[in-house]
């Protein structure tokens, strides 16, 4: 495991426990979207299937259970919390999330490694991570006043994905047969819808101002 | 190739 890659994994665990700590101190979910945490509980569930099927590494299987566990509780938190479902921005948080469901189900029965089950939840899970953060950033836009722990949990996400991109390049290079095109693609997609988010985050901190997005 | 060297990353 290279240095991008382990800190790809660390802030990505960061960004979690940002997230959770906020929801269990704060009691507060403010900021958060509901449907990104929906789609990315589907996505750990349909990613890590093969917990069942291969064992990889203690690591990897540790990481595996910390994101399932992670994501699913914080949209139990999120829809079932008496005190935390309160701060939920529900009018705001309209994105229609299940219809980004399909176009990735048909493209993963497409274009995947292999035609397997467990292959096409893969990729389907590869491509719906990419688009998931939509919602999030269309709630990010919508509210005024983003408060610190929202901004900092969607830039240790941002943070997470530039890190496997250079991760990936590290490896191409260093590794034999290293190319994952399905994987490449999709984590780069994924990157560039955070750009705008990065562009906005750091004016603000060097203005040293608090952060709002153009409507 | 082995399926763990393709599914190694989280």
């Amino acid at each position: 495991m290279n240095i991008f890659r382990l800190a790809g994994d660390m802030t990505h665990l960061f960004s979690v426990l940002v997230l959770l700590l906020k929801i269990h101190t704060i009691k507060s979910c403010a900021g958060i979207s509901l449907k990104t945490q929906e789609l990315y509980a589907i996505v750990f569930t349909t990613r890590y299937l093969d917990l069942f099927t291969t064992y990889i590494s203690l690591y990897n299987t540790i990481m595996k259970l910390i994101f399932l566990g992670s994501s699913i509780s914080i949209v139990w938190y999120m829809r079932h919390h008496k005190v935390v479902r309160r701060s939920y921005d529900k009018d705001q948080d309209t994105f229609r999330h299940y219809l980004l469901m399909l176009p990735c189900l048909l493209l993963a029965l497409l274009i995947n490694e292999k035609f397997t089950f467990l292959e096409v939840m893969w990729a389907f899970s590869l491509y719906l991570e990419a688009v998931a953060i939509l919602p999030q950033l269309v709630l990010l836009q919508r509210t005024r006043n983003i408060d610190n722990l929202t901004g900092q949990y969607v830039l240790l996400l941002g943070a997470y994905r530039a890190l496997y991109v250079l991760n990936w390049i590290y490896r191409y290079f260093t590794e034999e047969n290293y190319v994952h095109w399905i994987t490449w693609v999709s984590g780069i997609v994924q990157t560039l819808l955070y750009a705008d988010f990065f562009y906005y985050y750091f004016q603000s901190w060097k203005n040293n101002v608090k952060l709002q997005l153009p409507a | 190739r082995d399926y763990d060297e393709f599914h190694d990353e989280l």
